[in-house]
């Protein structure tokens, strides 16, 4: 299953994620 | 020819860089407009979703996915014996890589099959929740992000699939979308159009709900509204702080305290939509004025971002709440369950908008907001907790590709006239088949 998250956003934001990372529920995606 | 070949004199003359870039700017046009003629559209001008790949994807499409999935289901909802299910759990998890240490309930006999497992829940307190303003829903693998151009979301390097069918499209009175309105059985309304709500009878003051009593932070003014930004209100800055700082009024009207004691879930619910509220940084009265873009209008100075998150069978399957947000609708797109491992998204083009999926459509601090849980074909339920009505991977007549059933979550909430949720609130889940 995938979850596929689509949203607008200051042109700034940033990511603080890399592909391939493991992630757990709560964890900062992007700032 | 071998003599021509060996003998002739090879003399190299400077090309014009000007000569150079023009054949690139031919050669990029030329694949442009070649992608262009290969995207299918119909009457309406909306592409037309179709099986695109490699010849084993084709061979994968021609099985009956849908019913093995529901297969897959039930035969993982069969209740295992008791004295079965220590081993037979901890093997998965062994397969799976699943920590065991972090399930509530810890003792496996008390799951009754595998599908139940699998649907598990996590302590309390066993995914912290991080204070940024975007965290991640779900355990599992990231597998893409970046921002989205010309309405074109990237799947894989250079393979794209549309915005608009992820999303959908609004198509007043299309005989193939429904709309219905999702009833929240709450006795609470907003009286007219002043700062009050109403709870079973009781009226509540927004202002004092919405956080008049923190300190205001000089310089914070709402940035959702530009008819807001020119108010003088001021905004807490942390959301820790403004949550800390609710309170519930006990009197607010002509009721005693002891009258209100009865109504604690309504209040409840009030102070839960007004943290959502105070998080996002809004006032209720003018979000009551707004509702859900579609994503393709962004305002000025923001851009449109995205991400992917694999969950992997051994992965914990349901999702929380991203950020603080108010989810207003949700389309459900019936489709197929084709796997949606890393190696199916490099192979097949359209991945995500031929599945099955839900997609999730609201708005948060800076405006759209969207989410889309994508079903698979060993997951092919998924469950939204506030939305009993929804039901994933059913058999039946199918409707057409592209094709969405809407629901509303207007009366969920009247302050923000949705789904109100915090972050990392459970939302929902994925099941087996």
């Amino acid at each position: 299953s995938t979850i596929v998250l689509v949203f607008e956003a200051p042109s700034d934001f940033e990511f603080n994620i890399h592909a391939g990372d493991k992630v757990k529920v709560g964890q900062a995606l992007g700032d | 020819i071998m003599t021509a070949w060996s003998e002739t004199p090879t003399k190299w003359y400077p090309l014009p860089l000007a000569v150079g870039a023009l054949l690139l700017v031919a050669l990029q046009y030329h694949k442009k407009s070649k992608r262009a003629r290969e995207v299918d559209v119909n009457e309406d001008g909306l592409e037309v979703i179709k099986l695109k790949g490699p010849w084993h994807v084709h061979v994968i499409g021609a099985l009956p996915l849908r019913n093995m999935s529901r297969l897959w289901g039930y035969v993982n909802s069969l209740e295992l014996p008791v004295w079965f299910r220590p081993y037979g759990l901890r093997l998965y998890a062994y397969a799976f890589g699943c920590n065991l240490d972090e399930i509530e309930p810890k003792d496996l006999r008390e799951y009754p099959s595998l599908g139940a497992f699998f649907y598990r829940k996590l302590k309390d307190g066993a995914r912290p929740v991080d204070p940024a303003i975007l965290v991640s829903p779900a355990d599992g693998t990231i597998l893409h992000f970046g921002t989205i151009q010309e309405s074109r979301v990237e799947q894989v390097k250079g393979i794209t699939y549309s915005l608009d069918a992820l999303l959908g499209v609004e198509r007043p009175g299309s005989p193939s979308s429904m709309t219905t309105v999702v009833e929240h059985n709450r006795d609470m309304s907003i009286v007219d159009d002043r700062e009050f709500a109403n709870v079973n009878g009781i009226e509540y003051s927004l202002e004092q709900l919405i956080g008049s009593s923190s300190p205001p932070t000089p310089g914070t003014t709402t940035p959702t509204d530009s008819n807001a930004s020119s108010s003088s209100e001021t905004l807490p800055s942390s959301p820790t702080t403004e949550q800390e700082n609710l309170h519930i009024p006990h009197k607010v009207g002509d009721r005693t305290d002891a009258s209100v004691g009865s109504d604690r879930n309504a209040e409840e619910t009030l102070v839960h939509d007004a943290s959502v509220a105070l998080q996002m940084g809004v006032k209720p009265s003018l979000e009551r004025k707004r509702s859900a873009t579609s994503g393709k209008h962004v305002r000025p100075g923001n851009s449109l971002f995205f991400t992917v998150i694999y969950l992997a069978p051994g992965d914990y399957h349901r999702f929380h709440s991203p950020t603080a947000w108010v989810v207003e609708k949700r389309r459900h797109f019936m489709g197929e369950l084709f796997s949606v491992s890393p190696w199916m998204a490099k192979r097949l083009e359209n991945l995500f908008v031929l599945n099955e999926r839900v997609a999730l459509l609201g708005r948060w601090k800076h405006g759209f907001f969207g989410m889309v849980p994508v079903g698979a074909t060993n997951v092919g339920s998924i469950k939204i907790n506030f939305d009993q009505d929804l039901r994933t991977n059913v058999r039946g007549k199918r409707a057409p590709p592209g094709t969405y059933t809407e629901a509303v979550y207007s009366a969920a909430s009247p302050l923000l006239r949705g789904q109100p949720l915090v972050p990392a609130e459970e939302m929902g889940g994925f099941c087996l088949g």
